[in-house]
């Protein structure tokens, strides 16, 4: 018996670029 | 107005790659090029950690780097900070309603094959910042 190879499997956040902006509080 | 300036990694990440499988916050699996702006927005209202913020499109321009780069810049959020990004010109980006959009698509088709748009000056991309924890 072959088990299939793993998928990676990525979250959500990673495709998207975290611009936090400089803030004045 | 305050600035600041970010650097992507040299090469393209491999989960932009056309089959790559993305998890959302639901635990939902799906298809990066599946993906719709409902699952960005779905996830960050489960997230505790991060928010979706709307980051305009105000400038495009060839980077003094490389030819191969591009800076970016976004106006973020309510308070539209100015943001500079430097990227690989086949980097993608989530625009809202309409999905990836770079500013080289047909290099994103050829290395990624994923179907993208040609990013413009005005597109409002999806980018992430802190949730406030008080």
């Amino acid at each position: 018996n072959v088990e299939p190879r793993s998928v990676p499997v990525f979250p959500w956040h990673s495709l998207v670029p975290f611009l936090a902006p400089t803030q004045s509080d | 107005s305050p600035q600041s300036s970010t650097v992507a990694p040299p090469s393209l990440p491999p989960y932009f790659i056309k089959g790559s499988i993305i998890q959302l916050a639901d635990g939902e699996l799906k298809r990066v090029e599946d993906l719709k702006t409902e699952d960005f927005i779905q996830s960050a209202e489960i997230s505790s950690e991060l928010k979706i913020d709307s980051s305009t499109v105000e400038r495009i321009e060839g980077s003094h780097t490389s030819p191969n780069f591009a800076v970016v810049q976004f106006s973020v959020g309510e308070h539209r900070a100015q943001v500079s990004v430097e990227v690989l010109v086949e980097y993608p980006f989530f625009v809202f309603g309409q999905g990836w959009s770079s500013c080289c698509p047909d290099r994103t088709t050829q290395l990624l094959e994923l179907p993208c748009t040609k990013l413009s000056v005005g597109d409002v991309c999806i980018s992430l910042t802190l949730k406030n924890l008080r």
